[in-house]
């Protein structure tokens, strides 16, 4: 789907080609390891032992893929290494985020709640 | 409505804050809210506790029983809003320091510094969310963060983003355009109050587009409430 994506990107925007950073593969594999140096050091991060540090580097991998398909999918923000770039994305989800499902909330959607805001005006 | 607006331009916004490694999203948006709230009923802007939400606030769904606020491991704003207003308000953050870990609750009634007055549920339209903001200060929402695990900055909106919603956080303004470098494009867009530190996002801050040929982008717009604090005079 990045690639349809992609595709119609330039469909639209045919002068603006979308420059994801990090070029291909083999690059990234090659820089890599220069940016897992600079995130530990930039956020402080230490790990108890070599094989989770080894375990951390792999993720972190990942996640300059993920990040690069983000701003692809994303052009307007900028995406790249955060302080979450060695955490997969199931281990962010419940480290990090937090807002419990409510099946009310799907009822809003059909417009049903107990508090619903009065409509206020919006012109003028 | 203004084209723009950001409540941190009034004084109604505290300082980013770090929920740390607890799923205490829910609190912060929830405090956030009153916040703003308690700044319009008073003109004092109260740095207000998470750590009260996480430790004494198990108030559960009222439709579903078996649905209830549980510290780090999840929450949602409008039954925080509940708990409020039977337990009788907020302590400020001095008094109940965050700690980011489930404790035993420690609430003294007599260090409430903010109570709620009622809250609401704003409809999924945009032009009343805005007009919702301005009215009542900033808004507690809900968000998909599918994207926020390596945002750095500028307007987000994806192509393809889904509407469930599993983070909380603080809606304090809006902007006409913010200009996208890489398309070269004006997207209007929220601005919005993270809890994850001032060295995520725009100095803890996200942007993500909004407007008619992207509404409700990763459900932004779907779980929206107010909340009004009691006057100082009642107080």
């Amino acid at each position: 789907s990045a690639a349809a994506v992609a595709a119609a990107v330039d469909a639209e925007d045919p002068l603006i080609r979308q420059v994801v950073p990090g070029g291909d593969d083999n690059d990234l594999e090659l820089n890599a390891e220069s940016h897992f140096l600079s995130f530990v050091q930039r956020f402080g991060k230490s790990y108890k032992d070599a094989d989770e540090h080894a375990y951390r580097l792999s993720v972190f991998k990942d996640n300059l893929r993920r990040a690069r398909r983000h701003q692809l999918l994303d052009p307007s923000a900028e995406h790249g290494v955060t302080k979450f770039s060695d955490l997969t994305p199931a281990e962010f989800r419940r480290t990090y985020l937090g807002l419990r499902k409510s099946r009310r909330a799907l009822l809003r959607e059909l417009g049903e709640s107990a508090h619903e805001a009065p409509v206020l005006p919006t012109d003028g | 409505l203004p084209d723009d607006f950001d409540w941190r331009d009034h004084g109604a916004v505290g300082p980013v804050k770090n929920q740390g490694s607890c799923g205490s999203c829910w609190s912060f948006s929830a405090s956030g809210a009153l916040e703003g709230a308690h700044y319009l009923a008073t003109g004092k802007l109260e740095v207000l506790s998470e750590q009260q939400f996480v430790d004494c606030d198990h108030e559960c769904d009222s439709s579903e029983p078996d649905s209830c606020d549980s510290g780090c491991n999840g929450g949602l704003m409008t039954t925080a809003f509940s708990y409020l207003q039977k337990a009788g308000g907020l302590e400020s953050e001095k008094d109940y320091p965050y700690t980011g870990s489930d404790g035993k609750c420690k609430f003294d009634k007599s260090k409430i510094v903010a109570s709620v007055q009622n809250f609401s549920v704003v409809s999924v339209d945009e032009a009343q969310i805005s007009a919702n903001l301005i009215k009542h200060g900033p808004l507690a929402i809900g968000i998909n963060a599918a994207y926020m695990q390596t945002y750095i900055g500028g307007v987000s909106c994806p192509y393809i983003c889904g509407r469930h919603l599993d983070h909380g956080v603080l809606l304090v303004g809006y902007g006409a355009s913010g200009f996208a470098p890489i398309r070269l494009k004006d997207k209007p867009y929220w601005i919005i109050k993270n809890s994850w530190g001032e060295n995520w996002g725009e100095n803890g801050y996200y942007k993500i587009c909004r407007g008619s040929n992207v509404r409700n982008k990763c459900g932004v717009d779907s779980m929206v409430s107010t909340v009004s604090a009691v006057h100082a005079s009642k107080e």
